[in-house]
């Protein structure tokens, strides 16, 4: 019993554990494994005299080592509830914090990441990453979209029209995510929506990962003869933005379904109400009315 | 017609694989970034010449006999018409908005650009916690309060006075069409939102 604490609603639930991760998601009547981390590449530099010896950049995503960095182990919380919303507030440390939030009656989470000024001092490109890692049993099978319409269907280390021999495991295993990245097995779905386009993948069993920020030293010698090292304020750009996780069942014979939810969350959050402000000191409510 | 135009071209040369793919130079997207924010404010003119001209059709177009008692009260003699400004905030992303920062009244306007009925929750940024949220039925709207989360790298990024965001629900959002509520602030004394004690 390591959770202690809980968040959610009648269709979703998140269970924290005294980490402060997030380790179980209870929905449609059942409670899986599916815990969220940071974590980072660290960025390779190359001569950028021949093909295989070129830095990450701007153009391409090339780690140093397939291997990931950890960002924090254990992120301090603030929980916050109330009528409208439930909010856990994390903060990983100086430069990574989020806050995942659950509202009344609805069936996804968010996720609000903030990440950065991505720290260099070490001279090390980083390229951010949020994981969501499952009990789900995918068979190294995962499904992008397609510019926000198809799900095209993805198997780790393989593809379908020849016979894969990969020099660069983890960056040959990436692929553009428009809007959502998923994965199933015969009984759980998870998937999660993204804010804007990202790189994505599944990089072990249940896992789902996507990239969210990069701050890189080096060219990487494909034209544009620049780092992809943007700055704001004279240090590292500090970025922000929002993952929809719903988990669910992945059975086609109940409503809604799982995908259904996917695609009316996607709708709504990608063509969201506009919201224009009105000074209204010099008109009553009357008036107004 | 020329604001719109002046957009249609900065997303023309949007459609750079540069702006597309983000491999452009840092002074290039910063260019980027200005002409859509430049050409996005210009076409503000023309969402208040749409918006204004609706609240106008609607409140010209409702009947008397339509109107409730309460609205009969109020409806005698000539309608005033108001210019509104909507005003749209870019940094809504980031909790910022001057309006909500600086005014005790206010009018938020929703436009649902689906097709279809949508119900979903707003978060408003502003300064404290005693605001009250009224639709145009004469109806206070539940409310929630939380604080903006101020990690230490948000300090030195977000310039804004905001420090809580105010949270309620928008329910049924006219399929292409909009919704309007009045936002008041009090001068009662809502309890901050409080974390739970920790673990």
């Amino acid at each position: 019993q390591s959770s202690f604490t809980s968040i959610g609603n009648e269709f979703i639930r998140l269970n924290f554990d005294t980490n402060g991760f997030l380790v179980t998601v209870t929905s449609d009547g059942m409670t899986r494994i599916v815990n969220q981390e940071f974590v980072y590449y660290e960025a390779a530099t190359g001569n950028n005299r021949e093909f295989r010896n070129r830095s990450s950049g701007a153009y391409i995503f090339r780690p140093a080592r397939d291997q990931v960095r950890s960002i924090a182990l254990q992120p301090k919380l603030k929980i916050y509830r109330g009528d409208l919303v439930e909010e856990v507030h994390q903060s990983f440390n100086e430069w990574v914090s989020q806050v995942v939030r659950v509202y009344r009656q609805q069936r996804h989470a968010e996720f609000e990441w903030l990440v950065g000024p991505i720290p260099v001092d070490d001279g090390k490109g980083k390229e951010i990453v949020s994981r969501f890692n499952s009990d789900i049993s995918n068979a190294d099978i995962f499904y992008t979209d397609s510019n926000g319409r198809e799900m095209i269907k993805r198997k780790r280390d393989h593809r379908d029209t020849w016979k894969l021999k990969l020099l660069e495991h983890t960056a040959g295993n990436y692929y553009p995510i428009t809007t959502k990245i998923a994965l199933e097995d015969d009984t759980a779905r998870m998937a999660i929506l993204t804010d804007r386009a990202q790189g994505g993948s599944s990089m072990g069993a249940g896992s789902l990962e996507l990239m969210i920020h990069r701050r890189l030293l080096h060219d990487d010698a494909f034209g544009v003869n620049e780092a992809l090292n943007e700055t704001a304020y004279g240090e590292g750009l500090v970025a922000r933005g929002t993952h929809y996780l719903i988990v669910g069942s992945s059975k086609k014979n109940q409503s809604p379904t799982t995908q259904a939810i996917e695609r009316f969350t996607q709708l709504q959050k990608l063509l969201p109400a506009w919201s224009l402000f009105s000074n209204a000191e010099n008109i009553s409510y009357e008036d107004w009315r | 017609e020329p604001h719109l135009s002046f957009l249609r071209e900065a997303m023309g040369v949007m459609q750079h694989h540069d702006a597309v793919t983000g491999t452009e130079k840092q002074a290039v997207a910063a260019d980027y970034a200005r002409r859509l924010e430049v050409a996005i404010r210009a076409c503000a003119t023309n969402t208040k010449e749409i918006l204004n001209q609706l609240t106008i059709d609607t409140s010209r177009n409702t009947p008397e006999r339509e109107l409730g008692k309460r609205e009969r009260r109020w409806a005698t003699g000539p309608k005033k018409e108001y210019l509104f400004k909507f005003e749209t905030c870019t940094l809504l992303n980031i909790s910022s908005c001057a309006v909500p920062e600086q005014a005790d009244k206010f009018t938020l306007t929703l436009y649902n650009p689906l097709a279809q009925t949508v119900t979903d929750y707003v978060r408003v940024p502003v300064p404290n916690v005693n605001y009250i949220v009224k639709d145009f039925d004469d109806v206070t709207i539940e409310t929630q309060f939380l604080p903006v989360p101020a990690p230490v790298q948000d300090l030195n990024f977000r310039k804004s006075s905001a420090t809580y965001e105010l949270v309620f629900t928008a329910t049924e959002l006219p399929a292409l069409g909009y919704k309007s509520y009045y936002i008041t602030k009090t001068n009662g004394n809502n309890m901050k939102p409080v974390p739970d004690p920790p673990n």
